[in-house]
C-alpha cells in the first residue's frame, strides 16, 4: 500500500501541478513535505474520491447559441461583458 | 424572435426576462430568469436568488423551493401560492458556469470568487437595462447550502464598488442552511448525527464515537487551510474530513438534507426528476432561449472539481465579518431538520463570528420565532442590529420546500426591514 500511496500521491499531486500549469520545483517549493505526506495519505484513505477529482470542468455538451438578433435586448456597456435578454 | 417565457404559464400575471450574461473573452455564459413581484413591482424590492451545490442550478430553487410554480408528475407547472415572488421580483441565476442552463465552451470556473466579477457585471447591465427596478426599490442576495461561500464573496465584491459606479444599492444578504465558517460548522455533525439536534440518533454508538475520533485530525487539516489559504493544504481538508464526518450519516442511506427522511434517488429527493424533465423540453428551452441541450439540476463534474474542493474548507465567514462592520444586514438561517449544513452548525458559527458587536450579538437571549402567515412558533431568532440566526422548526437543507409559509413569511419580514 505504502508503494501504491507513494505513486496514487504523485499522481494525484501531478494531476493537480498540471492543472495549476506549476513546473515540478514550484510544486515542491510550494508544498511542505507533512503536506505532500497528507496527499499521498488521502490518495490511500480515499482512492475512490481523489481518483474522481476533476481537475477541469467538462464543457457542456452540444451548445445551440443564438444570434444577438434573436434576442429582444442586448445590452454592451461593460467592458467584457453582455447581457442578452429574452 | 424567441418566445416569450410567458407562454409556459409558470406565472402567466407577471412579466419576466430570460437571457444569458456573456462573459466573451473567457467564453462564459450565465443564464437567468427573472419574474416581476406578483404585488407591486415598481415598489417591491429585488431579490437574486443562488443554489449552492457547488454546481447545482438555481432553477432548482425556481421549481423545487420558492419559485412560481413547481413541476408535477404530469411534468406541468403547478402555481405555488408562497412564491417568494409574492411581495418582491426574484432573478434566479444559474453560476458558476456549466450549471443548469449555463454553459462555457471551455474549461469552466474553478473557484467562487472568479464568479465574482461576473456576478457583478450581469448586475449592472440587469439594472442598467431596466432602471424601473432600481428606482427606489431594495436590492438583496438571498440563496442557500454553497451559497453560504458565494453570497460573502459576492456581496464584499459588490460593496467594493463606489456607489455612484453602481447601477444598484445592495440592501442585505440572506444565507439559508449555508456552509460559510466549517472549522465551526465540521464539529457539529456529530451531535446533529447523533440526537443532539431535535431529532433521535440515526447512527450506532459507536459510529458516533468514530466521527469524534476523527475529528481532531480534520480540524487541524482545516485550520492549516484557514491559514495558508493554499488548494495544497485545502484539498486534503474537504476530502478527508467529508469523508469522515459525512460517511457515517451518508451510509445510512438516510436523506443527508433532512434527517426525517431516507434518500430517494439521486438528489435524495424523488420529486425532483419531474422538473429535470421539464427542463429539458424542447417548448420550454425554445421559450427561454435556453443554449444548451441537456439541463441537469446538479452537475457532479462542478462538484467534484478540484480547484471547489479546496474552495470547500475556505474560511469565507471572513468576509461576513467585513459585510457587518459596513453595517450590512445579514441574516443566516436555517431548517432544523438539516444534516448536511445543520442548524447546531450554523448557530455556532454565528455566535462565535467576530464582529463591531461580536459580544452583544452572544449576550442577546434566543427568543420565539412567530411567522407571520401562520401566527404559529415557528422557530427561535436571535438579533443584534444587522444581524440575524434564526432557526426554522421542521424544515430540512431547502426550508421553502419544507416550509414554504413560514419561509415566505420570513423573506417578507425580512425584506421589510424587520430585522429583530
Amino acid at each position: 500500500a505504502s508503494l501504491q500511496n507513494v505513486f496514487q500521491a504523485n499522481t494525484l499531486l501531478d494531476k493537480a501541478r498540471n492543472a495549476l500549469g506549476l513546473s515540478e520545483q514550484q510544486l515542491l517549493d510550494s508544498v511542505p513535505k507533512s503536506i505532500q505526506k497528507v496527499w499521498g495519505e488521502m490518495g490511500m484513505l480515499f482512492p475512490k474520491e481523489t481518483a474522481e477529482l476533476e481537475f477541469i470542468t467538462k464543457p457542456k455538451s452540444k451548445i445551440n447559441s443564438k444570434p444577438d438578433s434573436q434576442w429582444d435586448f442586448v445590452v454592451q456597456e461593460h467592458p467584457e461583458h453582455k447581457l442578452r435578454v429574452n | 424572435k424567441i418566445k416569450d417565457p410567458k407562454v409556459l404559464g409558470i406565472d402567466p400575471g407577471v412579466k419576466q426576462y430570460t437571457g444569458y450574461l456573456d462573459v466573451e473573452e473567457e467564453d462564459k455564459h450565465f443564464f437567468y430568469w427573472f419574474f416581476e413581484s406578483r404585488n407591486d413591482p415598481k415598489n417591491d424590492p429585488v431579490i437574486l436568488w443562488l443554489n449552492g451545490g457547488p454546481g447545482c442550478s438555481s432553477l432548482t430553487g425556481l421549481f423545487f423551493e420558492l419559485g412560481p410554480s413547481s413541476i408535477g408528475p404530469e411534468i406541468k407547472p403547478i402555481y405555488n401560492p408562497h412564491s417568494w415572488n409574492s411581495n418582491a421580483s426574484v432573478i434566479f441565476l444559474d453560476q458558476p458556469v456549466n450549471v443548469g442552463y449555463s454553459y462555457s465552451g471551455s474549461g469552466g470556473v474553478s473557484n467562487t470568487v472568479a464568479a465574482g466579477k461576473d456576478v457583478y457585471a450581469f448586475l449592472q447591465l440587469f439594472f442598467k437595462q431596466f432602471p424601473e427596478y432600481a428606482s427606489g426599490q431594495e436590492f438583496h442576495i438571498a440563496g442557500e447550502s454553497y451559497a453560504g461561500h458565494y453570497i460573502p464573496v459576492f456581496a464584499t465584491e459588490i460593496l467594493s464598488h463606489p456607489q455612484e459606479e453602481r447601477s444598484f444599492n445592495l440592501t442585505s444578504v440572506l444565507i439559508g442552511n449555508g456552509l460559510t465558517d466549517p472549522l465551526t460548522q465540521y464539529s457539529y455533525y456529530e451531535p446533529m448525527a447523533c440526537g443532539e439536534g431535535g431529532e433521535p440518533s440515526v447512527l450506532e454508538p459507536e459510529e458516533c464515537e468514530g466521527m469524534l475520533d476523527t475529528l481532531p485530525r480534520c480540524l487541524s487539516l482545516i485550520e492549516s487551510c484557514y491559514e495558508s489559504e493554499s488548494v495544497w493544504t485545502c484539498v486534503p481538508a474537504s476530502i478527508y474530513c467529508n469523508n469522515a464526518q459525512m460517511g457515517p450519516y451518508q451510509k445510512t442511506g438516510k436523506n443527508v438534507y433532512d434527517i426525517r427522511k431516507e434518500c430517494q434517488g439521486e438528489l435524495c429527493y424523488a420529486e425532483m426528476k419531474y422538473m429535470d424533465e421539464y427542463l429539458n423540453l424542447d417548448v420550454v428551452k425554445q421559450a427561454v432561449g435556453a443554449e444548451v441541450d441537456n439541463y441537469e439540476s446538479c452537475n457532479f463534474n462542478i462538484n467534484r472539481n478540484f480547484l471547489l474542493a479546496g474552495d470547500w474548507m475556505k474560511p469565507y465567514h471572513k468576509a461576513v465579518t467585513n459585510l457587518l462592520n459596513q453595517g450590512l444586514p445579514v441574516l443566516i438561517y436555517a431548517g432544523d431538520k438539516d444534516f448536511i449544513c445543520n442548524w447546531l452548525g450554523n448557530e455556532a458559527w454565528s455566535n462565535v463570528l467576530p464582529w463591531k458587536h461580536a459580544e452583544k450579538f452572544q449576550d442577546q437571549p434566543v427568543k420565539n420565532w412567530i411567522s407571520s402567515t401562520t401566527g404559529d412558533k415557528a422557530g427561535k431568532v436571535k438579533n443584534y442590529e444587522n444581524f440575524t440566526f434564526l432557526r426554522i422548526y421542521g424544515g430540512g437543507h431547502m426550508v421553502p420546500f419544507d416550509q414554504p409559509e413560514n419561509a415566505l413569511a420570513m423573506v417578507n419580514d425580512w425584506v421589510k426591514g424587520s430585522y429583530n
